[in-house]
């Protein structure tokens, strides 16, 4: 199974990850 | 010994005249046999995913569920979800039950909840909604997105007609956007059958219209990913809209193998994998749902 979030953002929105990361619930995805 | 010798020579020009005029057609039939090998592997390969996608996985998943949703006598838990957990690398230590014998089914250990504290909400605008591996994840900036590095999905076939903004435009993609000077992102997680399997709201964000659609189940691991464009646009899946503090967001819980029924505690008229033919689209309008970061949004069940 798999979830995929499609948003609206600024275009210097920037993720703190790259493929084949492991993630948890709660982490952060993005540069705050 | 004379003749001996005479015929030893004889012997060994024959075998190099023969060696030197097969050569090189040997090569080329050598290399020319390389080829086609190359391209009947390549084939073979196509006709194979051709028919893996022809398989009944969604007839074979329901079963699944009918089988993992049966009760095992308590003798036998710790066995069957022992195993389970050996071959998963299933870390119990999350769960908010570590009692195998509590989990009546193996639907029921699969949909296990985590324990208070297990994990640390961050305060960045937007966090993982779930545990399990980045597929990708950046920018989406034309119509055609990237499920793993070099192979895409359609963006409007997997939302679907845009029903749920008033904007026109004759940009697809644009008509997604509330401010024009913003583009968007995604991201996509992939659960392995291990992993914590309940999904969470990533932001602050309101839900206004539900989509699902009724669709294939293939397996979604990151190998078939590589090999299947278009993978998320073809399997069942329940696609999820609304508005976040940049403008527009979507969720979507993609089913899988034996993982195609999706529950979202907010919207109970939700069915997924249900009897019927595979192409059906369903869609609700949902008003406001109001959706806090990290609170729990829904599940996969086994099925």
């Amino acid at each position: 199974s798999t979830i995929i979030l499609l948003f609206e953002a600024p275009k210097d929105f920037k993720f703190d990850m790259a493929a084949g990361d492991k993630v948890l619930v709660g982490q952060s995805l993005t540069k705050v | 010994s004379f003749n001996t010798n005479a015929n030893n020579k004889t012997k060994w020009l024959n075998f190099r005249a023969i060696f030197t005029r097969w050569m090189p057609l040997g090569s080329v039939m050598y290399v020319g046999w390389c080829y086609i090998r190359a391209s009947i592997d390549y084939e073979v390969s196509k006709v194979e995913i051709k028919f893996y996608e022809m398989f009944p996985f969604r007839v074979t998943s329901r079963l699944w569920g009918k089988m993992a949703a049966c009760e095992i006598p308590v003798s036998l838990r710790s066995f069957v979800y022992g195993t389970y957990i050996r071959m998963f690398s299933v870390n119990l230590n999350d769960a908010a039950v570590t009692d195998l014998k509590y989990y009546k089914s193996l639907s029921a250990f699969f949909t296990r909840p985590l324990r208070d504290g297990a994990r640390y909400i961050s305060a960045a605008p937007c966090v993982s909604p779930c545990d399990g591996v980045v597929l990708n994840c950046g920018p989406a900036d034309t119509d055609k997105i990237e499920q793993v590095k070099g192979v895409t999905y359609s963006l409007e076939e997997f939302l679907g007609e845009n029903k749920w903004l008033k904007r026109k435009d004759e940009s697809y993609y644009n008509s997604l956007l509330k401010n024009k000077e913003n583009i968007l992102h995604q991201c996509i997680i992939y659960l392995a059958p291990g992993d914590y399997h309940r999904f969470h709201a990533p932001c602050d964000w309101t839900a206004t219209f539900r989509r699902h659609f009724s669709g294939k189940l293939l397996s979604v691991n990151p190998w078939l990913a590589k090999l299947i464009p278009g993978l998320f646009t073809v399997n069942e899946r329940a696609v999820y809209v609304g508005e976040w503090e940049y403008g527009f967001f979507s969720m979507t819980a993609v089913g899988a193998t034996n993982v195609g029924s999706i529950e979202i505690f907010k919207d109970p008229e939700l069915r997924t994998n249900t009897k019927g033919k595979r192409n059906r689209v369903n869609e609700l309008e949902l008003g406001q749902v109001c959706m806090s970061k990290g609170e729990l949004f829904g599940q996969f069940n086994m099925g």
